[in-house]
């Protein structure tokens, strides 16, 4: 465990903290997209496949059954809550975020680290969290105003891998055999994905003004 | 050096 790599585990969680916090003091889930929700749910449950079989460490159990179950409960809530139901954006949330999953499972076929049910899903989890954003990128460009709370978890969410690229870096020069090209590409990608987000959040910040995304 | 683990990470 090095700093950067804690401190974007932290990060992530500080993202989720702030989700759940907008969900339940606002009671509504406006500006947050279902769909970036599932893809996460299922990006957790499908690179965890390990959670009982392989033992790391408290922290790294700990902090897997806290991603799952928090990203299930996301899912859940914005799916059945009677009130936060209401308040989805069904109409804007519309990205085939399907294509997402067969395309991330099609690449995690061909690339990978070992051609087993582990490896492939593993993998695949990977390549889906680098693109499970983009529901929810779309759907705050449709929107146009972000609200702070949905600001700062995007925010935070993309951060979160920014601090993984420098984990990947100081590994590569401090560990022999480190290579983790797999999470380093996809990581790389996912992050660059942010840039226009971050670009817009810190003019926000910059001018003390409401965060607008250009239509 | 002992091999790390695959996937000791998040």
């Amino acid at each position: 465990m090095n700093i950067f790599r804690f401190a974007g585990d932290m990060t992530h969680l500080i993202s989720i903290l702030v989700l759940l916090l907008k969900i339940y003091a606002t009671k509504s889930c406006s500006g947050i997209s279902l769909k970036t929700q599932e893809l996460y749910a299922l990006v957790f449950l499908t690179r965890y496949l390990d959670l009982f079989t392989d033992f790391i460490s408290v922290y790294n159990t700990i902090m897997k059954l806290v991603f799952i179950a928090s990203s299930l409960a996301v899912v859940c809530c914005m799916r059945m809550h009677r009130v936060v139901r209401r308040s989805y954006d069904k109409d804007l949330d519309t990205f085939r975020h399907y294509f997402l999953i067969l395309a991330s499972f099609v690449l995690a076929l061909l690339v990978n680290e070992k051609f087993t049910f582990q490896e492939i899903f593993w993998a695949f989890s990977i390549y889906l969290e680098a693109l499970a954003i983009l529901p929810q990128l779309v759907l705050l460009q449709r929107s146009g105003n972000v609200d702070n709370l949905t600001g700062q978890y995007v925010f935070f969410l993309g951060a979160y891998r920014a601090f993984y690229i420098l984990n990947w870096i100081y590994r590569y020069f401090t560990e022999q055999h480190f290579s983790r090209w797999i999470a380093c590409v996809s990581g790389l990608v996912q992050t660059v994905l942010y840039a226009d987000f971050f670009y817009y959040y810190f003019i926000s910040w910059k001018n003390n003004a409401k965060m607008q995304l250009p239509a | 050096q002992e091999q790390p683990r695959e996937h000791d990470e998040l």
